[in-house]
């Protein structure tokens, strides 16, 4: 077979190269688990059933590998420099946290080393580190109105503590000062204790 | 503007007009989008208290009048074209979902893809000038994903060259569709097809429901809302249970499959046919991913912006949040993913316009593949958009348990995903059983394509040396 690669964990191709390979293994396993169960004469029904946990984890995996895929695909139709390296970031940080999310995966398939696996974590905090400039830059991006956020805590113009006391005041409660519940429960019972 | 907010956009090292092209496809469409918002957003007809701080009942009136003024106010500006009227609704109707909406997304979208040309001859105008208000009416109370065991039954009388609709017992009372409860007058029935004593699976049959002059129910007919839910409070989610309904022989959508006169029945040409409608809207479900987790990541980062919390060392002044590793490798990794499912979601809406003019072209070769990726990226990316919701909302503090903040409005709105549509272990199953049958191929010797290519390669990767 072909000249093994080595996994960078920089390098964003290397790392879609790693998921695609951990999707690969979980499909096998599955596949095999199937087989197994089959072997043991049972009906392909219960075959089926009694791999479901292997079966569910191998499309989690493959559906991980499409999107981390598809995410490196799009930075290569980025031509602005700026844009391309904060998304790249951000393409890099989505890679590894997944695989911290799913390292036994990874080192099952021997795709990882454990110290590979301590490089990734203080890699990730590099990547925060580098992202923390750009973090409310890239959700203004998403260019929600503040009447589609329809949020307190989202808006735009970061006057957030204001503006819930101005809406808290709105609320129905707050129609009038004495809530009508007063003069028909709470003032009655006063007058009987 | 609050100073720290300023002071953040004043850091940054990109320009956010030319990402926000991108997220929108092209500076062209993010002109016309923002055009299209400032129409609504300028229009006093479109003002309203907040809905938290309105009752059931009254939530449900202003969506129906929001969604009748929606409908005019297009047609007055002359917006026809799909995307544009998605995003003239999007922005009107906020965090929340409209009552006509499933006569846009399936009602619709039904017709056009599984009308013969005579019926859209009939059903087209009057759905497209909501003299019929329609619904999409599949899951039953006893039965969801699994739809091959759907109890409603479609007997074919060839004597009256008719349709009679029946649910037999409690559990095959149609339950859920959106619109169903008070506001459409016709529903898609999918019912157990069976015709010279013999049953065809599944189809679907256009059935009026309540009459088209006083919008009473029909005879035969029992319909109404399902009740309070965790939210959608301003969707009438409804219940329907038809007992011996007649409908024409017309009335069953026939472009794939038919019912002759005489009650003979053709096949149609994939039995994933039916499932249509399911792929495009799970398709779509992922773009809904990626706006839940985008929205849920604008409000907990800007407000990790600006909120200020103990203190990171000693004297000093209480920093943003946001400084905190912990709250960055809460918000950051979603922020990456929102992104991902953004493009995902791109890529998904290309490929199933691309797939469905093959499909037109009578090349189905392609749905199998398309059905098991649309099938497991729903699953993928609603589990990950609904779990990192929740991480947003805590992540704000007690003021994110405010409704103020909309991130309660945004989980309750956006986690029904995760059930809906195609339970999302059963999807990820249904993926699977094509991962499945594409490692046998690949041990047979073929050759894959597409995202599952990889499966032919079986190359071995080495962990790099330390």
């Amino acid at each position: 077979s072909s000249r093994p690669t080595v996994v960078n964990i920089n390098d964003l191709a290397s790392l879609v190269e790693a998921y695609k390979l951990r999707a690969a293994k979980l499909v096998e396993v599955a596949a095999k688990s199937l087989q197994g169960e089959l072997q043991r004469s049972i009906s392909q029904e219960d075959a089926w059933n009694n791999s479901s946990i292997e079966l569910v984890r191998a499309s989690d995996a493959h559906c991980h590998y499409v999107v981390v895929e598809l995410f490196a695909a799009k930075l290569s139709e980025i031509s602005d420099t700026a844009v391309h390296s904060v998304l790249n970031t951000l393409a890099l940080l989505y890679a590894l946290h997944g695989i911290t999310l799913n390292s036994g995966d990874f080192l099952q398939a021997g795709l990882l080393t454990v110290p590979q696996l301590s490089q990734i974590t203080q890699r990730i905090k590099a990547l925060m580190v580098e992202i923390r400039p750009n973090a409310v830059a890239l959700v203004d991006s998403f260019d929600y109105r503040d009447e589609t956020l329809n949020s307190v805590l989202g808006r735009y113009d970061g006057n957030v503590y204001e503006s819930m006391f101005e809406w808290a005041k709105r609320s129905p409660l707050n129609r009038t000062e004495v809530h009508e519940s007063y003069y028909k429960y709470m003032k009655p019972l006063r007058s009987k204790l | 503007m609050n100073p720290d907010i300023r002071r953040e956009r004043e850091n940054a090292t990109f320009n956010t007009e030319i990402l926000t092209n991108i997220l929108d496809g092209c500076a062209e469409k993010t002109k016309r989008r923002r055009e299209i918002e400032s129409l609504v957003v300028s229009d006093p007809d479109f003002q309203h208290d907040d809905l938290n701080f309105m009752s059931r009942s009254e939530r449900y009136d202003a969506a129906v009048k929001k969604s009748s003024q929606m409908i005019m106010k297009l047609r007055d500006y002359g917006i026809s074209d799909p995307e544009e009227i998605y995003f003239y609704k999007r922005i009107a109707r906020g965090n929340f979902h409209e009552a006509f909406g499933l006569h846009y997304t399936m009602f619709l979208p039904t017709l056009y893809s599984q009308c013969t040309p005579e019926q859209r001859k009939k059903w087209l105008p009057l759905a497209e000038n909501f003299k019929a208000l329609g619904t999409y009416a599949q899951t039953e109370l006893g039965h969801g994903t699994h739809i091959r065991k759907l109890e409603t039954t479609a007997t074919y009388d060839p004597s009256t060259q008719e349709f009679v609709l029946n649910c037999p017992t409690v559990t095959s009372i149609k339950w859920w569709p959106g619109g169903l409860g008070k506001t459409s007058n016709h529903a898609i029935v999918l019912a157990q097809l069976y015709t010279q004593g013999k049953c065809h699976g599944l189809h679907a049959f256009i059935v009026p429901i309540r009459c088209m002059k006083t919008h009473q129910p029909l005879p035969g007919v029992t319909v109404g809302d399902i009740g309070p839910k965790f939210g959608f409070d301003e969707v009438d989610n409804g219940y329907l249970k038809l007992d011996n309904v007649r409908i024409p022989r017309e009335n069953m959508l026939m472009k794939y499959a038919q019912v002759e006169p005489d009650g003979s029945y053709l096949k149609p040409p994939s039995d994933k046919l039916t499932y249509g409608t399911m792929v495009f809207i799970r398709a779509m479900i992922v773009g809904e991913s990626a706006r839940a987790l985008s929205k849920s990541c604008t409000i907990a980062i800007r407000y990790s912006a600006v909120r200020h919390q103990s203190e990171l060392r000693p004297g000093e002044p209480e920093p943003q949040i946001l400084d905190y590793q912990a709250q960055q490798y809460k918000l950051f990794p979603l922020l990456a993913a929102a992104y991902a499912f953004t493009f995902v979601g791109q890529y998904m809406s290309n490929t199933y316009h691309r797939i469905t003019g093959d499909i037109n072209q009578g090349d189905f070769s392609q749905l199998p593949e398309l059905h098991a990726l649309a099938a497991g990226l729903k699953a993928f990316t609603t589990w990950a958009a609904n779990a990192g919701i929740e991480v947003c909302r805590m992540a704000c503090g007690g003021h994110g348990y405010s409704r103020c903040s909309s991130l309660p409005d945004i989980y309750v709105t956006f986690t029904p995903t995760c059930t809906y549509e195609g339970e999302n272990t059963v999807m990820m199953l249904q993926t699977a059983r094509y991962l499945v049958k594409c490692y046998r191929q690949v041990r047979e010797g073929q050759q894959l394509s597409g995202t599952v290519s990889y499966l032919n390669e079986p190359q071995r990767l080495q962990p790099q040396p330390v």
